[in-house]
Order: structure tokens, then C-alpha cells, then sequence
């Protein structure tokens, strides 16, 4: 995106591709996601159906509330629990093809929203830190 | 802000003030602080000595990182360890009168920033979502 004008992005030109994204599949136990968060140090990552379709995003907040008991953590009930009882459903979603400020409107609200074609399959992550890093270059070019 | 070029616009009059930031002491045991951070939802929060002055930030990735045993997570250890031995001190400050691109180059990194006087007296916080709001502001006007 060296040369080109704001109003030039796409999506696809800056969101972080499916693959390199973290993420877990909606039959996982909590204790599964919550190790997912923990090892890569994320706050929240997508959830993808079994045929890779976006279905919400869940985060280590809402595990934890749900093993908070009023004495400590009940740690043991986490692999009882699934992710898809439990995570966030309505959830913002972009298209590739959509412009910059349309990404710069969403993650206004969130750290990162996801990106999915038409029929709902997982394209990747637009993140704030990548929406900051064009809005900082355009500033000084 | 509403009429003011990107420009003017100081830190102090975009941050969240210090009344306003959810905070932990640096001699508070870690179960103190996960109950904090998953009460408040925040992902981190600074962390304060007795004098109100800024020691570093503590987040739900590295208290649970102490607690992540081989087979399972050993909640039991919380109450034995205090935050000033795991909180992250190599932190960005800024200070109120630091100007708007300060603030933006700052955050790209992190999702907030501390701000704290000459003294590392804490003033408050400056987010990734006080900075977007004014780059959006700055666009559409
Ligand atoms: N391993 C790492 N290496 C370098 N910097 C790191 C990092 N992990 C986190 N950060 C920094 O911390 C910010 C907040 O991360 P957080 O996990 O709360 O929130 C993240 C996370 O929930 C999600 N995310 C980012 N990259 C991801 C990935 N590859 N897979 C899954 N989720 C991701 O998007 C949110 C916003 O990401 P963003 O990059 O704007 O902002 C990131 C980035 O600036
Ligand atoms: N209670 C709430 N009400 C409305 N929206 C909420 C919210 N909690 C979180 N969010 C949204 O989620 C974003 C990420 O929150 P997170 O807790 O990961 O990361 C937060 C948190 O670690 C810290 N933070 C924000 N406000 C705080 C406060 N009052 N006290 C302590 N820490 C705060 O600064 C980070 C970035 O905040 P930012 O506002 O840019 O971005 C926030 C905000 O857009």
C-alpha cells in the first residue's frame, strides 16, 4: 500500500490473512479456548464452524466469567462448558472488497473485526493496529 | 475537541482520566487482580504504588501464565504471588501536554498508553479508541 491514497485500500489490501490467524472451532470445550488465548497471549480470537464458516469471536473474559464462583475459580467446570454456548455472537463482519474508512468505522468499537466472503467463509482479521499504522503513514507522506 | 485542528489537540484532552481507570497495587495478590480484570472486562490495567504513582501494567495473559501447570491451571497459586513480581514495567507514558501524534505513534504498539507527570504521579490513560475517534472526526470534517 506504499504509494497508494486512503480512499485507494481495500480490506483485503491490510486485514491479516485466515491463515496466520488464531482461532477455534465452535465444538471446542472452553478449556481448549482458553488455552488457545493463553499460548498466544490474544485477547479474543475468532470461531469458525466445521467447514471454516465465521460463526462469532470469544475471549478470555467471557470464559472466566462463566468459572467465577463466589468462594474462587472453578476451574473444573471449564471442560464441561462449549465454545458455541458461550461466545460472542453478534459480531461485526467486512467484506474484502469493502474501502478503508468503512474498516477505519468499525474497529472504532473493536480491537478487530472479522473479514468473510459472501457465503459467510473465513477470509482473515482487520485489526486497529493495522488501520493506525495506514492513518499514521498518510499523516506524514 | 469538536472544533480543534489534529494539531491542537494536547493528550490531556483525549484521555480517560485517572477517577475513571480501573487499577491495581502493586503489593495486591494476582487472584485480586484477575478478579479486577474479569469484573471490569479490561484485557490489562496500570498498575499503581501506594503513592499513586505508575510502576508498570498487568494483563490476563501473563497472570494466567503463571498459573498454567502441565495437566491443568493451578488457580491455587494465585494467592502467593503479588503483582509487583509479574506486572510488565518496560512501558511507553506520555505526559497531558504531549500533542495528538505523540499520542497516535504511541498507541500503534499498544492498545493504551499510561499518562503520568514529571513525577510519575498517574494522570489516566490514553486508548486506541480516543485516538480513532479523532482521525475519524478529522476525515468526515
Ligand atoms: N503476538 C503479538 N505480537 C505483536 N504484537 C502483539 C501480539 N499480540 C498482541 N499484540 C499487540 O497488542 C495488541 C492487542 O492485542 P489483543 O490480543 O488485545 O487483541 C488482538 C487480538 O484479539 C486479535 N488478533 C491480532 N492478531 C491476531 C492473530 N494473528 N490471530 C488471532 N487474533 C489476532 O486482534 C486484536 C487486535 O490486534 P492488534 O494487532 O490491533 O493489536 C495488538 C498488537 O498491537
Ligand atoms: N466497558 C466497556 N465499555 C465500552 N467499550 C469497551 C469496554 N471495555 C472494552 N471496550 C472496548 O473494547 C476495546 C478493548 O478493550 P480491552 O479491555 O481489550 O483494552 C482496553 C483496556 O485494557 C484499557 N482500558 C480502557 N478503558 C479503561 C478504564 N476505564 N480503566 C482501565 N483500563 C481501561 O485500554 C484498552 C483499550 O481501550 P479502548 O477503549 O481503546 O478499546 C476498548 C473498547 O473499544
Amino acid at each position: 500500500t506504499e504509494n497508494k491514497q486512503l480512499t485507494d485500500i481495500k480490506i483485503g489490501d491490510i486485514m491479516i490473512p485466515s491463515e496466520k490467524v488464531a482461532h477455534v472451532q465452535i465444538n471446542n470445550p472452553l478449556e481448549h479456548a482458553l488455552l488457545v488465548l493463553i499460548k498466544s497471549g490474544y485477547a479474543a480470537v475468532p470461531v469458525l464452524d466445521n467447514s471454516y464458516r465465521l460463526v462469532g469471536t470469544i475471549g478470555k473474559t467471557v470464559i472466566l466469567n462463566q468459572i467465577l464462583g463466589l468462594e474462587h475459580i472453578e476451574f473444573e467446570k471449564l471442560s464441561g462448558i462449549r465454545v458455541h454456548e458461550v461466545m460472542k455472537e453478534d459480531i461485526p463482519c467486512l467484506l474484502r472488497e469493502d474501502n478503508f474508512l468503512k474498516g477505519l468505522n468499525t474497529v472504532i468499537n473493536h480491537p478487530f473485526v472479522c473479514v468473510a466472503d459472501e457465503d459467510g467463509y473465513f477470509d482473515g482479521i482487520l485489526t486497529r493496529r493495522a488501520i493506525l499504522k495506514e492513518l499514521k503513514r498518510d499523516i506524514y507522506t
